[in-house]
């Protein structure tokens, strides 16, 4: 038997960003004889997930590692499991008012800023932004997007012509992208925030032969990805370390059910990557 | 025989969802290659619904197998309207029915699990 | 095979007024040759039920009868079956803005008017009331409450304390109106507004050895109900007519399936029932 | 044996079903002899528990029935609490932890879905 029994509680359970980290976290447990369990919504909901949540503190495991949003009733399942003596990591976003151990993950509202940085150079300091991120309630994604503003608020011809949800799928990233571009002819860039809206937003460029006139700015570095970037498709994106936040949260879990002190805010490396950066 | 039963079931629920996935897969990269992946998903799937009312309707499951026999029918017309409106570029329809096929489908998973269960407690 | 297949779906399925409905509901299938399915949410929930009828639609039945709620969701729904060509008839709550066909059941702001003016009258004109309800989103509960109120409002020495939910529960009707005595410890009268609400109200107040000084007005004349009256513990009742409901509704679903006109509203039955009007 | 693992998952999941039933009629009643039967179906539920680690748990499932496990220990220690506190007459507590009971009966069911449909795909 196991020493230990985590559970890793995704946003989505299909998603090909979650499975990276279900390998990270998976490799760490093998490693170290912990069984990690990994369940979650089958489609990103937040009902569900906190649902998930509880289930898991009925459960009794030893440890909980789960995506945060920061919405009031996560905060208030998180502080439950810990009241219930069940030590919570958070990951990939984090929900800082809850009383869960530590985070790993990526500083967003930095990644968002670095994004926008990145794209109004490419731009030559003018743009008109088309924002899709993957949901308007997730923490990780406010702060991309209020980093995103930030940077815009710095260049004075940049403008965000709209900001839409996806609901961290392709089809709809496509869909949303495509209404923007119909509602504002003259966007000639793109940010998506979550890793699936940067190739949603790159079918429907490429599907309705824009791609000359508008610029790509992605999220993560899926395989998918990375060859639409090879191909010209995507024009850059920001790296994240799901795989390591993974591998880390079930070494830290260990640690802190052998009493250790714990840091509570872990950022892991985020960076612009383009196609000359690609293997 | 329960198990061969059992598993035209857990067929079905399992040709929907890949009917949803090839459609999703066409829609995202437009490439016929893809939309003859969906066909070939359509039609598995309805030569399962075929074999239900032979195999799996009886007396005490006749409502619940029409009414997944019927699901099945309006998954695969919702499907079809989505690949037509794609077609011709109408993203307001496709977009309507295509949520319509994503909760058809649960509808599906959740009478298969139904039946099951149906199954297990003769 | 049945000649017509409709389904039935209950606000709770387990309730033991939707059991009424039910049974009347399936005699009168048997005599005409439908088959009637009953599935509806385990406990009452307007999302899982608006589900059902979702299912029910994409199952292409040949008539759905439910009850309505009035709420916009559920009148989008019960226009989605309309526009699919699915008749729809509404039992024991209506739903007024959609296109349903008819509705089937009490007068519901007429039977909470009557309520109030037997209590009051009950009361000798004086009373303070505990109301506890259903479910305050519910079409029928809201307007049974606002049908006691206007009686209240006739008499000016009768006040309304205040008015809980019970989720159609008798533990919760129980719970709430323990809370009420204990808020507002001059309460002397209670109205229940849904079927088990009046049974949990008598629980606790037996269990508080308050009965001398409380009079209670329930609904429906259930087994339970009509047993507690009888022992003195419910002081009287609004009787609604559940399985005329049902029965008519099925015999005038297939009237509609056969072209035939309908009437659009049609009341039940109710009056007042005390102790000496039972068998 | 399928059907004997199959039985013991379903019966379980009716007897936290009956646990929870009883101990409605008892707080609704307050009578004693409603707290015996309460109290019946919480020992053959705690019967049926004990089964689990011997009939059900194996390599492929263990991880879900130590969560099975853990659960109706969850769900015995929160009915408990109920009927504790509404002995004492401490209406806040009840009616707190009887939410936690009602939810983690559903996750029993939910729990018992899995594992059957873990058998069924063996
Ligand atoms: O939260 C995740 C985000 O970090 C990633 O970028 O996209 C997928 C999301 O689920
Ligand atoms: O709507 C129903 C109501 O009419 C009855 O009084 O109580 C039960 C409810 O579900």
């Amino acid at each position: 038997e196991p020493q230990y029994h985590f559970i890793l509680i995704p946003e989505e359970m299909d998603n090909p960003y979650w499975h990276l980290v279900e390998k990270g976290a998976k490799a760490a447990g093998s490693e170290i004889g912990a069984a990690v369990e990994y369940s979650g919504p089958i489609q990103t909901n937040v009902e569900a997930h906190i649902n998930e949540i509880d289930t898991a503190i009925a459960s009794k495991v030893d440890g909980i590692i789960t995506q945060g949003i920061g919405s009031k009733n996560m905060t208030a399942i998180i502080n439950k499991a810990i009241q219930k003596g069940i030590p919570v990591i958070t990951i990939d976003s984090d929900d800082s008012d809850s009383r869960r151990n530590a985070y790993i993950g990526t500083d967003n509202y930095s990644a968002g800023y670095m994004a926008g940085k990145a794209l109004i150079k490419a731009m030559g300091g003018k743009a008109e932004v088309g924002v899709v991120t993957g949901n308007f309630e997730s923490a990780n994604e406010k702060e991309r997007v209020a980093g995103f503003k930030k940077a815009v608020a710095e260049a004075p011809h940049v403008h965000i012509a709209d900001i839409q949800e996806s609901h961290i799928t392709r089809v709809q990233a496509a869909e949303v992208a495509y209404n923007m571009v119909v509602k504002h002819p003259k966007i000639n860039a793109f940010f998506g925030t979550s890793a699936l809206d940067g190739i949603g937003i790159s079918a429907i460029v490429q599907q309705l032969d824009l791609k000359k006139g508008i610029f790509i700015m992605a999220f993560d570095t899926l395989d998918e990805t990375q060859n639409l970037m090879k191909k010209g498709y995507i024009d850059a994106t920001i790296s994240q370390e799901p795989y390591q936040m993974g591998y880390e949260s079930v070494n830290m879990m260990v640690d802190l059910l052998k009493g250790k002190q714990v840091k509570a805010v872990n950022h892991t490396r985020t960076q612009v990557i383009t196609a000359k950066d690609l293997p | 025989d329960f198990l061969m039963r059992y598993y035209l079931l857990n067929d079905i629920s399992q040709k929907a969802n890949s009917v949803y996935e090839t459609l999703n897969d066409y829609m995202v990269e437009h490439d016929p290659k893809y939309y003859a992946d969906y066909l070939v998903a359509r039609k598995t799937l309805g030569e399962d619904q075929e074999k239900l009312s032979v195999v799996i309707k009886e007396q005490a499951n006749q409502l619940v197998v029409d009414n997944y026999i019927n699901m099945i029918t309006s998954f695969l017309d919702e499907s079809g309207i989505v690949s037509d409106a794609f077609q011709k570029q109408n993203i307001d329809v496709y977009s309507e029915h295509l949520s319509e096929v994503l909760k058809i489908k649960q509808y599906i998973l959740n009478t298969t699990l139904t039946l099951i269960n149906g199954e297990l407690t003769q």
